[in-house]
């Protein structure tokens, strides 16, 4: 899956990728504060690329805790499920629907996307990403898109949850790089010089079949530099 | 034609009998039509008899006398009861609609028919099928009284389920007539089936073959028996058909609501699921008078037995008894705990008949208790359920229907449904429809039969699973007018609101419709952006629908429900619903308990008169009817009058 960070101060944006194996279980969020996490499960292409350099991974199952609300989301390609204690409630992507449940919104929109907020600090998107049902490789897939961590407390860790707080990073050096029509720079973030690449990625909240792009400068080997630790300090046994 | 006793009887051959069943969505339409000719030297009576079920409303009847067609016409009761008095002064003998059984109401018309003369008989009703515990159900019952030279049960389902117009999928399954004796009853068959072609009769309904009826764009099932199929045995001149011809289904459900519109009418399905259950108060209360005595109050006993075996933990409950006084089997709801439970079904099984029958004592107690236990838990998300059961009026304590309504009335305060089942048929079935309807609830008769503790469990279970409480469907006030009822106090798992009403402009282009609802842990708002042009558009493709179905259907639901309303109603307030009601009824040609259905022909220089008819819920039980009568009578003047009540 690919990863924006977007920073407002400085108003640019910087990505990366993270290559995992379907299956794999990843940490995006975790407030230790309020216990709050979201955590995603990687999958891949119907008919995988023998080579992993160009192999296509995804988001398919997201999940959302909030220990103190005692609620559990799951959201997969094909339905999003509401556990609070031992009740659970199941919807389709077909649905268009508001929950309300002691100050968390839950809004599902027919296939498109859904919004979870947590009273007025919190809010998240996961979006639907539909392709043809019988295309022979691809499959459909979720975004996850943070729109307010306010409330979320400076302990907030994961791939995304530890960009919640401000942070600096310049660029210098920008040249010509290995591919001719992309430009190399050299990046200082957390103390860290990185070789990164401009490029761009999508947002897909507002257009969610064109999306819109987002220039962001690429840091390479699954964000090695710029995440703290290694990407495999982030994978989680389960969704929950 | 046929020999004498190879399908002629008495001088009447009927050589064909169609039954076309059309269901389109929820709604279907029936046509009944029968052929028949007399070969005998002179003038013989044929009758028609026809058992239709209690909730379709007739909407045509037509007869056909060497090959001129007099039209049913629809009129106000009153007006048809004077022709079917001047009748029966005459010395005519009528026709009835009547009851029959549980489901159906038997539809009977006589005419004399002159020698070498044929008759055409078709009757068309239209009925909106109720979904109930997950699955609707068309039900025909198939009774020819000799042999049938052409028939022919055929059954279409045209897809127009939910999701989008074109992609439903109904699911269906036939409950096979009864070959002979020896059949297993209720034997079910996965989705349809045609007689074998050997000339063999079958034996059994695991015989017969099986039809699978594709899933788009239109499913039917054919039955079809050949006059070989149809005879007792080889030699035999009579019939064996007889059985239930049943067509089961549920929609491909794949969001909660669905909305269809067509021609300035919309309908709007919904039944969502995957929600939790809500938990539940529930207070039963018994009737354990001295009429119960005997196989009732076993049988109560067994089905109490067996709904707390089904009860949940999280339920809270309690029994209250009505005889001359009232007992209880706690002094609160309690929790249905594994404990709480093994007491419950100690209580239940030491019930025993006894005194008089203190109605309004027990419902007073129950509500009470509900009403504590309402006050007591707050903004808990639990939905209240009071299931009255009793078999006769109310002689003890207040025994004044309308003073107990009004007591009722007032202690439950709208707040929770009261559901009444009416044991047996000594008892005021009115006055109990009347206090549920009054207080958001049913009423529904328990029929005196081996199966009664299973019609209360089915009841129960009908009840026990509610997913929504508060239930509100909302639509743009400016842009929608004519709509039945939009408010439910709970939605029960495997059931559907359906609600219709008309659009104000017919040039609209699209609505939202909400539905709004509590679940047992949240609070759940359901929008449908219908867009009107886009589905007219997709309806209009769909040449096998009947296009003004939906319309059809608005009628019909505005009309059942001003007929629920008027039963509770008094005064001018029932005087306002019987004339809407009567309107929507002569408009849509909908004979319903306000209207009948007139053919005249004249004949001899004298009118005759048959009339179509509604009996409401007053009228009595009688024996199951034989359908497609033919029977001999004496000639006399001639006549043709059917009339209910």
């Amino acid at each position: 899956p690919h990863f924006i960070i977007q920073v407002a101060e400085e108003d640019d944006a910087i990505c990366f990728n993270i290559n995992e194996d379907p299956g794999t279980v990843l940490r995006l969020i975790h407030d230790p504060a309020t216990g709050l996490t979201v955590n995603g499960e990687i999958i891949g292409d119907k008919e995988p690329s023998p080579d992993p350099k160009t192999r296509r991974t995804y988001f398919g199952r997201l999940g959302i805790a909030n220990p103190h609300m005692d609620l559990q989301i799951e959201v997969t390609t094909e339905t999003l499920s509401l556990g609070s204690g031992a009740t659970r409630s199941t919807f389709s992507w077909l649905d268009t629907v508001m929950i309300a449940q002691d100050g968390m919104l839950v809004a599902i929109h027919r296939n498109e996307n859904m919004t979870v907020s947590f009273g007025d600090g919190a809010t998240f998107v996961i979006v639907l990403h539909q392709v043809w049902k019988k295309h022979p490789t691809h499959r459909d897939f979720l975004g996850f898109y943070v729109v307010d961590s306010h409330r979320m407390s400076a302990q907030t860790q994961g791939l995304l949850g530890q960009f919640f707080h401000p942070f600096d990073f310049s660029v210098s050096d920008v040249h010509p790089g290995s591919d001719p029509t992309k430009q190399d720079a050299t990046m200082v973030v957390k103390n860290r010089r990185l070789t990164v690449t401009r490029g761009s990625q999508k947002d897909y909240r507002k257009k969610s079949h064109t999306g819109t792009k987002v220039p962001c400068w690429f840091v390479h080997n699954n964000g090695e530099g710029f995440i703290d630790g290694v990407h495999t300090d982030y994978i989680v046994p389960s969704l929950f | 034609s046929l020999p004498e006793g190879e399908g002629v009887v008495n001088g009447i051959e009927v050589y064909s009998t169609k039954i076309s069943c059309k269901v389109t969505s929820r709604f279907a339409h029936n046509v009944v039509t029968t052929r028949a000719v007399n070969r005998a030297d002179a003038a013989k009576e044929v009758s028609f008899d026809v058992a239709l079920p209690k909730t379709a409303f007739i909407t045509n009847f037509t007869l056909t006398i060497d090959g001129v067609t007099y039209p049913g016409n629809i009129k106000e009761k009153e007006v048809a009861k004077q022709q079917y008095e001047k009748a029966v002064s005459q010395g005519r003998t009528a026709g009835l609609v009547k009851a029959s059984g549980r489901k159906l109401e038997k539809f009977t018309v006589s005419v004399n028919v002159a020698a070498g003369s044929k008759v055409t008989f078709e009757l068309t009703y239209e009925e909106l099928l109720k979904r109930r515990k997950g699955k609707y159900e068309m039900y025909l019952k198939v009774q020819p009284k000799q042999l049938v030279k052409h028939f022919e049960v055929r059954g279409t389902r045209c897809p127009v389920g939910s999701g989008s117009p074109a992609g439903s999928r109904l699911l269906c399954g036939v409950q096979a007539p009864l070959w002979d004796p020896g059949s297993p009853v209720g034997s079910r068959l996965p989705c349809g089936f045609r007689l074998p072609s050997s000339s063999r009769p079958v034996r059994s309904a695991q015989e017969a073959e099986q039809v699978h009826v594709p899933p788009r764009p239109q499913g039917h099932v054919s039955f079809k028996p050949s006059l070989e199929h149809q005879r007792s045995c080889p030699t035999c001149a009579d019939t064996l058909l007889n059985g239930d011809f049943i067509i089961t289904y549920d929609v491909n459900r794949e969001s909660p609501a669905n909305v269809q519109v067509v021609n300035g009418y919309f309908v709007h399905f919904f039944a969502p699921h995957g929600l939790p259950v809500v938990p539940k108060n529930v207070v039963f209360v018994i009737d354990i008078s001295g009429s119960m005595a005997g196989r009732k109050i076993e049988q109560t006993r067994d089905a109490l037995l067996k709904i707390l075996d089904d009860i949940k933990e999280e339920d809270y409950l309690n029994f209250i008894l009505f005889s001359t006084g009232v007992t209880t089997w706690k002094d609160t709801l309690v929790q249905a705990t594994p404990e709480n439970l093994q007491q419950a079904r100690e209580f239940v099984k030491n019930i025993n008949d006894e005194g008089m029958t203190n109605m309004n004592g027990g419902l007073m107690r129950g509500i009470g208790m509900l009403n504590e236990a309402w006050d007591g838990q707050g903004a808990a998300r639990r939905s209240s359920i009071i299931i009255l059961l009793t078999d006769g009026d109310a002689n003890y304590g207040e025994s004044r229907t309308d003073k107990i309504q009004e007591n009722v009335r007032n202690a439950i305060g709208g707040k929770f449904p009261l559901y009444n089942l009416g044991f047996g048929n000594n008892l005021n079935y009115n006055f109990l429809e009347r206090l549920a309807l009054e207080n958001h609830g049913l009423a529904r008769r328990i029929y005196e039969d081996s199966d009664a503790h299973l019609q209360l469990q089915g009841f129960y279970e009908e009840v026990a699973n509610p997913l929504l409480m508060g239930v509100e469907m909302e639509y743009p006030e400016n842009a929608i007018q004519d709509l039945t009822q939009n408010n439910y106090k709970n939605f029960y798992d495997g059931s559907e609101i359906v609600v219709a009403g008309r659009l104000l402009d017919q040039d609209l282009n699209s609505f939202k419709a909400d539905v709004k609802g509590h679940g047992a842990v949240n609070d759940l708002t359901f929008t449908e952006e219908v867009d009107v042009k886009e589905l007219e558009k997709a309806f209009e493709e769909q040449s096998y629908i009947f296009g003004n179905y939906i319309e059809r259907l608005w009628a019909y639901l505005t009309i059942e429900q001003l007929l629920d309303q008027r039963k509770k109603a008094q005064g001018e307030e029932k005087e306002n619903l019987t004339a809407k009601a009567l309107g929507l009824s002569l408009k849509y040609n909908f004979v319903t308990p306000l209207t009948s259905m007139v053919v005249t022909k004249p004949e001899d220089g004298e009118s005759q008169t048959a009339i179509a008819d509604k009996p409401g819920e007053e009228a009595n039980t009688v024996t199951p009817s034989m359908a497609y009568l033919t029977n001999y009578q004496p000639p006399q003047t001639p006549y043709y009058y059917v009339d209910g009540d």
